[in-house]
């Protein structure tokens, strides 16, 4: 099973 | 100070992000008209960036953040025609935006004027990707893709590589797939029986939420192909130009997914 990951752990802020 | 030919573009930017997200700043300079909102889950990002050669006029002698409710422009672009003219324009204090929806042969002029939010958004720095695969394909085509997996499961894989690209999902009732071929089918000319073109450095393969996919479809009316961006654990960017009414390239409408990975 997978599951959704969030942006935030992707892009951080600028 | 924004004039635009058709108000019909603006509503139609808008109407493709709406449901998406609640609210949005409209970062302004003298080069455009810039906004960045993730959805209330996190899972994904819009932007936009309407570039001054968008607008027939366009000045904005400092840098100004208009904070927006997207259901209240909504509601307001709906009023005019799609072939108004429409010109945006703020006052001092910044309190409101106006809108003026001119009719083309001038008979009829309506004004309306949004109430600005103070919003403290969040702007996250979005990293220049090298991509692994730039995939570009008929936006009705990838909306039908969409919108016939979504019939079927809830996640959809696109996976990658030199010769083509496809499409597949699993839910209770069976399996779907679809896979389009790298290159024009047929004659150059018929837009058609164009399948996809395909710039690959690496196959990659990634899932991601066919909701979220159909809600990014809405933008489809913008341009006639939208612009897959995948690379390995990296969000996909479905990527729709915008053009004014010369044809030229005057901006863009950019949507992120975070993919789904395995726990």
């Amino acid at each position: 099973p997978k599951h959704q990951s969030t942006l935030t752990s992707f892009f951080k802020k600028a | 100070n924004a004039l635009i030919k058709q108000a019909g573009l603006l509503k139609k930017i808008i109407d493709a992000i709406k449901d998406l997200i609640d609210e949005a700043t409209l970062d302004c300079d003298n080069d455009g008209i810039y906004l960045q909102a993730m959805d209330s889950s996190h899972v994904s990002l819009v932007t936009f960036y309407l570039k001054k050669n968008l607008f027939e006029k366009y000045s904005c002698n400092r840098n100004l953040s208009l904070g927006i409710n997207m259901t209240s422009i909504a509601k307001i672009l709906k009023c005019g025609m799609s072939d108004d003219t429409l010109l945006l324009e703020t006052n001092n204090p910044i309190d409101i935006l106006s809108f003026k929806f001119e009719s083309r042969r001038g008979h009829k002029l309506s004004q309306f004027q949004l109430r600005l939010m103070n919003l403290e958004m969040e702007r996250l720095s979005i990293p220049d990707t090298e991509y692994s695969c730039i995939i570009e394909m008929m936006c009705s085509e990838f909306s039908k893709v969409c919108h016939d997996l979504a019939t079927i499961g809830d996640s959809m894989t696109i996976t990658c590589t030199k010769k083509n690209v496809t499409f597949d999902t699993t839910g209770d009732l069976g399996t779907g797939i679809v896979s389009l071929k790298q290159g024009v089918v047929g004659s150059e000319n018929d837009e058609n029986v164009y399948a996809a073109s395909i710039k690959i450095v690496k196959p990659v393969s990634l899932s991601f939420s066919l909701r979220y996919l159909i809600y990014f479809t809405k933008a489809s009316s913008l341009s006639n192909k939208v612009i897959l961006h995948m690379g390995e654990e990296v969000p996909l960017m479905v990527e729709y130009k915008i053009f004014n009414t010369y044809e030229e390239e005057a901006g863009y409408l950019r949507y992120f997914l975070a993919p789904k990975v395995n726990e």
